[in-house]
């Protein structure tokens, strides 16, 4: 199993919706997936149509009352995609788990369970390098990163990265950077077309070729309960969600 | 003094730039404002031009090393407007107060020694309901919260107020919503007039009557380390940034 943090400290750069629809394109081709949500907002949960009123466990579930992965887990309405979901009581782990010994270890240890089971295994991050996010990058075999092409994204970039190398150093040191997805990209607008030029040229090969375009259809599809893979398939967001996600098998080299 | 958090949990939905609008607003007026940056992100401090790296103290020593106020407040380049800045240290604040006594009332504390310095104190929340977003809450007179007409935004909102009532039914009685303002809203787009309806018909006169459009000029700002109102005054993103301001003092009784 390799498990892919989506993460960046930024908020509103598309991490839920780049999970999400990566977890589907990877589902649609046969891989097994499953997908944590480990945002106490639960967007991700939220956008696949999961209702949070009616769950048993959650994540916080795993993280604070040692239930198993395999009890949490939820089948999606997409088939070979499942879900651990998150209500909002996961907003008190972070206090909770502080003086756990090996608290930056928790949510890898309950991944092992769940080793056999499935091909990938991703997780939605919060938008912040809190204990959870710790928690994700020492789990993670590799991270991918959404980047909003803003200034004041690309000025969190480097602070990410910088955070990166330290859980890298202390605690995961086989931890890589899967890549770099350029999102709500509109080539219209000549601040979007300067920061990619710096983004490629600074990270070079970390970003994939696939842009992810600026699209309304895209930001609908939560209110559907629906990846924007299953709302419209034909849009060019969906397309390129699609594009993306063979990119990042390639670099898996599965394809 | 009167001390106002703009925060809500969702990320990327225009806090930092209303907060610094507002109070470039009031400080245009002949208010004397304040900014402290809440946000280990320091976007605040980025997009007033100021040097992270030429400060002798910041938010964080404020919080953490009893360091006074006064002695952290930096003149920014607009008359009567001074900032507390934000350097990255600041995240690790949140685990180093989780067992300081009182600890969700830290920031208020140490505000009282500003009381008669400002006529308004505003802060910039980051994207979490964690620690260092209670002591906003904690130490505010009033919430701003600016909100996204996009499904996933409009979701947190509920889990918001929730969050909000608990502060001040525990720890700040007098706590009132000073107002919610629509950002980055695109009249052309069907799902931003759906969501404004549903906000102003379940919110009524919490909603503010200005509307911050989407701006390619608005996210260009930050780069050139100004507020909207100097970068390009006569657009329409400054415009809407300078109602909304007469909106909040008015509900203040200052007009
Ligand atoms: N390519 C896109 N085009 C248009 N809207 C988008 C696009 N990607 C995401 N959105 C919308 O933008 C908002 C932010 O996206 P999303 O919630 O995925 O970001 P996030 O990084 O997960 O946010 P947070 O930091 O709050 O977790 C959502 O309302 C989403 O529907
Ligand atoms: N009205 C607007 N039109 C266009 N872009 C905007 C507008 N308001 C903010 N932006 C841009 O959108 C991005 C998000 O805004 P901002 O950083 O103020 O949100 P935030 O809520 O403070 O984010 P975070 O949750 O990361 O703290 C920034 O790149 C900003 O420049
Ligand atoms: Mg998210
Ligand atoms: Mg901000």
């Amino acid at each position: 199993m390799k498990v892919i943090a989506v993460t960046n400290r930024k908020g509103g750069v598309g991490k839920t919706t780049t999970a999400i629809n990566i977890a589907t394109s990877m589902a649609a081709i046969g891989k097994k997936v499953a997908l944590l949500d480990l945002d106490p907002q639960g967007n991700a949960t939220t956008s696949l149509g999961i209702d949070k009123n009616s769950l048993k466990f959650s994540t916080y579930d795993i993280l604070v009352n040692n239930i198993p992965v395999s009890e949490s887990l939820v089948q999606t309405f997409i088939p070979n995609f499942w879900m651990v979901p998150a209500k909002p009581d996961l907003a008190a782990a972070e206090i909770e788990l502080i003086n756990t010994p090996e608290r930056e270890k928790i949510l890898k240890a309950v991944l092992r369970a769940v080793e056999s089971d499935f091909d990938y295994f991703l997780i939605d991050c919060p938008p912040s390098l809190n204990l959870l996010t710790v928690n994700a990058l020492c789990a993670a075999n590799s991270i991918l990163i959404p980047l909003q092409c803003e200034f004041l994204a690309l000025e969190g970039l480097a602070d990410l990265m910088r955070n990166i190398e330290r859980v890298k150093r202390t605690f995961n040191p086989t931890l890589k950077i899967q890549g770099i997805v350029l999102t709500m990209f509109d080539k219209r607008n000549n601040l979007c077309l300067m920061i990619e030029k710096d983004v490629r040229a600074h990270f070079k090969n970390f970003v994939y070729q696939t842009v992810i375009p600026r699209s309304v259809r895209i930001a609908e599809a939560p209110s559907h309960g629906k990846p924007i893979l299953f709302y419209d398939l034909k849009s060019v967001g969906a397309q390129s969600y699609l594009s993306l996600a063979k990119e990042v098998l390639k670099r898996e080299g599965e394809i």
